[in-house]
C-alpha cells in the first residue's frame, strides 16, 4: 500500500513480513542468502525514499511499492531508461532552437 | 485548446507494453506514437513491431538504449514498418539482423516533428493531431504508485532526462487542503478548494506498473523535463497551405 499517512516505515520484523509480500507478488527469488540479505536491505532503503518522496511532493501523487523496490537507482536507470550506454541525452535544444518552429 | 483530452477514451491508443530487461523505451514510445496516429487520422488499428525499430536501428544499439528520433529515421529508411504479430517483440536486440524486408508493411509515416518546448503548444498539437512523445527524468518513476507527480528541479532535475514515453492526455483534478496542508485527491469528502492541471502519460513497464500503466505528470510546471524533446511522427501528408510570398 502507498504511504500517504501510515506510521513511518515498518519495524525490522515487519520489514521482513513486507518484503516477502513483494517477492509473492513479484516473485522474487534470490539465488543465496547474501543477495536476500542485500536486496532486503535495498528494499528497505526504497522503502524510506519512498516516504521522503511523498512528503516532497507537491501534487497528489502516492509513492510506495512497486516491481522496481529491490533495485537500486543505479539499477533502475541502466535496466529501464533509454540512455544509450555511456551516453546521455543531455544534447542542449538551446541554440536557435525558437526560430525551429513547427518542423 | 479544451479543458481536458484523452485520447484512451475513443480507442485510439493500443494497449500497454512492457519493455521488460530491454532499454527500449524509445522503440515502445515511437511504436506507440505512430500506432495512435494511424488509428486517429485513418481509423486504421494496428500494433507495430518494436522488434523491427531495435533490429534495424541504424546505431546498432539494439536492447541497450536509443532516441526516438532514430527509431522515427529507421521507420523512414525501411519504409515502414511490419506488424508486431509478423515480426514480435522478443526482448533482445539482435542489432544488424534486420528482417524489414521480410514483411508486409502495416503502416509508415511521412516525416517526424520536433514541437516547441512549450506546453502550452504541446497541448494544442496534442488536442488537435494526436499523442505525443515526450523524454522525461525518470528518478522519481521508481517508487511511483499513482496520482499527480509534482516535482521540483530539485526533485527531479528537468535537465537530466532519460525515459521516453507517450503523452497521450491532459485534465485537472480537484483538489482540497490534506491533513498536513498539502495537496490531496478529492475522496476526502470535504469542500474542494483548488484544482491541479496534469498530464496523462503512457509508460512501457506493463500494465500493473502505476495507474494501469499510465501515469500523471503536473502540467505547467516543466516537470521532470517534460517540455525538453516533444517529438511526433506525421503520417498524413502535409495539407496545402496558402503560398506566401517574400515582399520585393
Amino acid at each position: 500500500d502507498s504511504l500517504r499517512g501510515q506510521d513511518p516505515g515498518p519495524q525490522p520484523l515487519e520489514l521482513k513480513e513486507v518484503f516477502r509480500l513483494f517477492q509473492m507478488q513479484y516473485n522474487r527469488s534470490y539465488p543465496n542468502p547474501a543477495e536476500y540479505a542485500r536486496r532486503l536491505d535495498i528494499f528497505a532503503q526504497n522503502l524510506a525514499k519512498a516516504q521522503r518522496l511523498q512528503e516532497e511532493d507537491l501534487g497528489t501523487a502516492e509513492f510506495g511499492v512497486t516491481q522496481f523496490s529491490d533495485l537500486t537507482e543505479e539499477e533502475f536507470v541502466q535496466l529501464y531508461g533509454s540512455q544509450v550506454a555511456g551516453e546521455a541525452l543531455g544534447v542542449s535544444r538551446k541554440v536557435g532552437s525558437e526560430e525551429w518552429g513547427e518542423s | 485548446e479544451p479543458q481536458t483530452c484523452d485520447w484512451r477514451k475513443v480507442g485510439t491508443i493500443s494497449p500497454v507494453r512492457d519493455q521488460r530487461n530491454c532499454n527500449c523505451c524509445w522503440a515502445m514510445a515511437a511504436a506507440g506514437n505512430i500506432e495512435a496516429l494511424w488509428a486517429i487520422k485513418f481509423r486504421h488499428f494496428v500494433e507495430v513491431s518494436v522488434q523491427q525499430l531495435l533490429d534495424c536501428d541504424r546505431c546498432g544499439n539494439g536492447c541497450r538504449g536509443g532516441f526516438v528520433w532514430d527509431a522515427f529515421l529507421t521507420v523512414l529508411n525501411n519504409s515502414g514498418l511490419a506488424s508486431e504479430k509478423d515480426y514480435p517483440f522478443n526482448g533482445s536486440g539482435k542489432t544488424h539482423r534486420c528482417l524489414a524486408k521480410k514483411y508486409k508493411k502495416v503502416a509508415w509515416i511521412q516525416d517526424f516533428i520536433i514541437l516547441q518546448a512549450c506546453e502550452q503548444s504541446m497541448a494544442r498539437h496534442l488536442a488537435t493531431e494526436g499523442p505525443i512523445t515526450v523524454t522525461i527524468n525518470m528518478t522519481l518513476l521508481q517508487q511511483y504508485q499513482k496520482g499527480v507527480i509534482k516535482a521540483t528541479p530539485t526533485t527531479c532535475d528537468p535537465t537530466q532526462v532519460d525515459h521516453s514515453v507517450l503523452l497521450v492526455g491532459f485534465g485537472k483534478t480537484k483538489l482540497v487542503e490534506g491533513r498536513q496542508g498539502k495537496a490531496a485527491s478529492f475522496g476526502s469528502h470535504a469542500r474542494p478548494r483548488r484544482s491541479m492541471a496534469y498530464w496523462i502519460l503512457k509508460n512501457s513497464w506493463g500494465p500493473q506498473w502505476g495507474e494501469e500503466g499510465y501515469f500523471r505528470l503536473h502540467r505547467g510546471s516543466n516537470t521532470c523535463g517534460i517540455t525538453k524533446f516533444p517529438v511526433t511522427a506525421r503520417v498524413d501528408k502535409p495539407k496545402k497551405q496558402h503560398q506566401v510570398s517574400c515582399p520585393p
